[in-house]
Formats: structure tokens, sequence, C-alpha cells
């Protein structure tokens, strides 16, 4: 069972993870823009660039993570923001919010000048998240995980990261035996995909290079 | 406009601002 402290923990992480969202003048862009490559190619970077924003936002609430020496923070977030916003357009796509956008989005992405090379990775791994059924608790934590990951580039304070880590993966841990009391292996499969988002990571320079020149 | 900033000016920025409101 989780502990009382362990129940607060992960609601304050659910509660600072629902905020997030991108503005509506950029949701209703997705709606209303006209579909030339050129077009879907500047919305959807005006969307990561505001996903960067509220990916921020939620990190800047994470336990902890204000103590921490400012270069570290940075570093953090540049490190994981392209794996933790994966993460977030898995669920965004597997859970079809809001409703009918994210077909629209997907039609866009697929006609924004970005090479089959990437798109068709990318889609295979959201179906791939799509499998395990993650419950939000799940995405919010996981996130919170991959953001806390003490073994990025130009960490100097390694070990403080991982101790505001540890306490989210114990959480994690826990949850997912409480719901997904079927599958034992599901939590050792979510950290599997972890390590399938790194490789994203690897590749995102290299697809926008690609994506710019398109 | 912001989406011409590399994702640590992005960050940069975000981290010393406020996007909540």
């Amino acid at each position: 069972e989780l502990t009382s402290e362990q129940q607060g923990l992960l609601h304050y992480i659910m509660d600072s993870y629902n905020r997030q969202c991108i503005p509506q003048y950029i949701t209703r862009k997705l709606l209303q823009e006209d579909f030339s490559a050129e077009e879907n190619f500047l919305l959807l970077t005006e969307m990561a660039t505001s996903h960067v924003q509220v990916l921020v936002e939620f990190t800047k609430k994470l336990p902890g993570f204000q103590t921490l020496d400012h270069e570290d923070q940075i570093a953090l977030l540049k490190g994981s923001a392209v794996e933790a916003m994966f993460l977030r357009s898995a669920e965004i796509f597997n859970r079809k919010m809001p409703h009918g956008h994210a077909d629209l989005l997907e039609e866009r992405i697929r006609n924004s000048g970005m090479s089959n090379d990437y798109i068709t990775p990318m889609f295979n791994f959201y179906k791939s998240l799509g499998e395990l059924k993650m419950t939000q608790e799940e995405y919010s934590l996981l996130t919170a995980v991959v953001i806390l990951t003490p073994d990025r580039q130009y960490i100097k304070d390694k070990e403080s990261v991982e101790k505001l880590q540890e306490p989210l993966l114990d959480v994690l841990q826990k949850l997912c035996q409480v719901q997904h009391p079927e599958n034992p292996q599901h939590f050792a499969r979510l950290l599997g995909r972890l390590t399938e988002l790194r490789t994203f990571n690897h590749h995102h320079a290299e697809m926008l290079m690609s994506w710019r020149v398109n | 406009p912001a989406s011409n900033l590399g994702l640590e000016d992005i960050i940069r920025k975000a981290l010393m601002g406020n996007f909540d409101d």
C-alpha cells in the first residue's frame, strides 16, 4: 500500500501534471490554420515551444527541484525535455485528448515536411506505450522520473537529483503493483520504455535538421 | 518569436518567467 505521505506526493504530482495545457489560441490554430506543409511546420514549432514552457512550469513544482543548483536545473530540463514531450504526446494520442484534435494533429504532423523515417518510429512508440494501458498517475510520475534523471550531461550534483528521483520511483513501483496486479512486470516494462525514449533524444537533433531543410 | 529560440533559451526564459497565467 502507499503510505499517506506517498499518497500526498502522488496527488501533488498529478495535480500539477493536470494543470499543464497548451494555450487555447494555439490549439485553436490546430483546427483553423490551412493545411500547407509550411503552415503545419510553423504551427508544430509554435506548439513545441509552448509545450516546453508548460513542461518547465510542471518541473518547477517538482518537490525539491527549486533547491537544485540553477545550472543543474537547466541541464536536467535540456536533457529531458524531448523525452518528456514524447511521453506527453503519447498520452495525448493514446487517450485521444482533446477529442478530435489528436487525429488532426497526426494529420498535420504527417503533412509537415517531416520524413517518414522519423514519423513511423514516433507513432510506433506511441502505440507501444498505448499497449501498456498506462493510467494518468503513471504518465505523471513517469514524466517526473524522466525529468529528474541524474545521469544527464553536465549535471554537477547528481546525488541531489537522485535523492529527488528516488521517492517518485518508489511511488511508481507501488502504484504499478496496485493498478496492474495481473502484470508484475508492468513497472519493469515502463522503465524499459524509458530506454527507448532515450533513442528519440539522440535522433531528435538530426530529425529537426532534416525537417528544417525539407 | 519564441519559436526561433533554441531549446536552452526557451528553458532559461521559462525558468525565470511564469507561464502559468
